[in-house]
């Protein structure tokens, strides 16, 4: 496997707040990172999947101690954009396997994904770049993950080295 | 603003593929991509976002040229797995801005989303780790979209220099 993972990183005391239907059409997105900016608000993560019809749900990830702002963001932003809902959860962390390249081997996501679910561990939600796979899980099963991972990748590399 | 956008990269032609409404439940995403890795599928980008009541979406973007794979992997996988659809996209591409920490500052999320909007471009998905914010969108629009984002950050690096 040339594609190594050199680390596991995980988010602190997070807030995934997602703004549900939104309209799909150009402009939206703007509008909601306007009302965010200007209120200085810290992003972990933004994820827009696919949605239905001519809406999206478009979510965020700010630390908590922003919820303040966010909320105060939010409140200006309903006054020009009209959407279906709003979720705020507290419960959900961030874990990165973090590597150059990582994210295009398949197998490094499925060894990743099913060390998690051997913990029993549910996926919330998945966002990648070339070098990072995140994934969103229960705040309170987040030192298991991080143990579960590190055996998967990083323990490997280590037998791997004392058997040469 | 310290946090300096350093390229804009774009991705060839894609397929984005997404399956719809698979279970919440762990060993899921496992299951989806230890089926692309046996067929040896060179992954993209993988989004999964909020979902409705027990179901996600689970998207995944891979080149043109492995859809054949990408088919005979989704195959083996409805065998045992039941989701309520799928849809294969050709018309998306992907467009990045990359540079140290840019994901976590609001303002530059919004100039880029708003560069897009100004041209028209609507945004398919959005995707981000700590130093890249990726946005698929359609692909006859791509150089339409490296222009613009190129105008907004990139040029008025250049001027800011020229000026001192
Ligand atoms: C949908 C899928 O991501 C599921 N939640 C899992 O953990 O595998
Ligand atoms: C939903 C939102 O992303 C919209 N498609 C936009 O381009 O702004």
């Amino acid at each position: 496997e040339e594609v190594r993972v050199k680390a596991i990183t995980h988010s602190g005391d997070m807030l995934k707040i997602v703004l549900l239907g939104v309209p799909n059409q150009p402009g939206v997105a703007a509008q909601i990172f306007k009302a965010l900016s200007d209120f200085s608000v810290f992003i972990d993560m933004i994820i827009q999947s696919e949605g239905r019809e001519d809406y999206k749900d478009l979510a965020f990830v700010a630390s908590r101690e922003d919820e303040e702002k966010v909320r105060k963001a939010i409140a200006c932003l309903e006054k020009e954009l009209s959407f279906q809902g709003m979720k705020f959860d507290e419960t959900m962390s961030r874990v990165s396997l973090v590597g150059a390249g990582i994210a295009s081997s398949p197998n490094i996501a499925y060894r990743m994904f099913n060390a998690l679910a051997r913990a029993g561990i549910n996926i919330d939600m998945i966002s990648t770049s070339n070098s990072r796979i995140s994934c969103l899980i229960p705040r309170d099963l987040m030192e298991e993950a991080v143990k579960v991972l590190h055996e998967e990748f990083i323990m490997q590399e280590v037998r791997l080295n004392e058997e040469v």
